[in-house]
């Protein structure tokens, strides 16, 4: 553990406190993609399978329960309690697109051909591209309410974190991970527009908006 | 198993 990835997992416990505050204040989750959110359940069940078989450490332990039950949470408050506040009609990213190409490349690009291992690999793909539904819908509606802008933030800066955390490990530990490296290197550059946005506008005290 | 990661990240 280094300080970049601590403060990398922290922004990204703070992204859901985030999400589930606004969720909870507005009463409404206006805004958010069920999509986005449905393949980060899937992002995090496939990820961490492993609690029944891998043990690293109480910390880790916690935080992969953490993220299962607080995305499946999400999913719950967007689909039953705050139902009505979802429109289904600007949430239409094909989510097949994300999906199938993670499988495929899973089963070519992998460091072992081993179930678990492949659920592993197709995990760290599909969370490089998630957030895709989430950007699309954003740019559609060419507006955010700011405390979502918050989460996106939060979410952004937990990739970003850990491309130093990356360098960290290589110089410390002589450790080096390809294929989370490329997965997170393209995952956060899918954030840049949105960060430039975020800095120049939101951080100044305007409003979320993109110009038509 | 030494040439798979370890995957001790989150």
């Amino acid at each position: 553990m280094n300080l970049f990835r601590l403060l990398g997992d922290l922004s990204h416990l703070a992204s859901i406190f985030i999400l589930i505050h606004k969720i909870q204040t507005t009463r409404s989750c206006r805004g958010i993609s069920f999509q986005t959110q449905a393949l980060y359940v899937t992002v995090f069940v496939a990820r961490y399978i492993d609690l029944f078989f891998r043990w690293i450490s109480l910390y880790n332990f916690f935080m992969k329960i953490f993220f299962i039950a607080s995305s499946v949470y999400i999913l719950y408050l967007m689909k039953y309690r705050y139902r009505p506040t979802h429109d289904p009609s600007i949430d239409t990213f094909k989510v097949e697109y994300l999906v199938g190409p993670a499988v495929v490349l899973s089963l070519i690009f992998n460091y072992k051909f081993e179930f678990t291992e492949i659920l592993w690999t197709f995990s760290i793909y599909l969370e490089a591209v998630a957030i895709l539904p989430q950007l699309f819908m954003l740019q559609r509606t060419g507006e955010a309410e700011t405390i979502t802008t918050h989460y996106l933030a939060a979410l952004g800066a937990y990739r970003a974190l850990y491309i130093p955390n990356w360098i960290y490990r290589y110089f410390t530990e002589d450790v080096v991970d390809p294929i989370a490296i490329v997965a997170g290197l393209v995952q956060t550059g899918l954030y840049l527009d949105f960060f430039y946005v975020y800095f120049t506008k939101v951080l100044q005290g305007q409003k979320f908006e993109l110009p038509a | 198993d030494g040439n798979v990661i370890a995957h001790d990240e989150l």
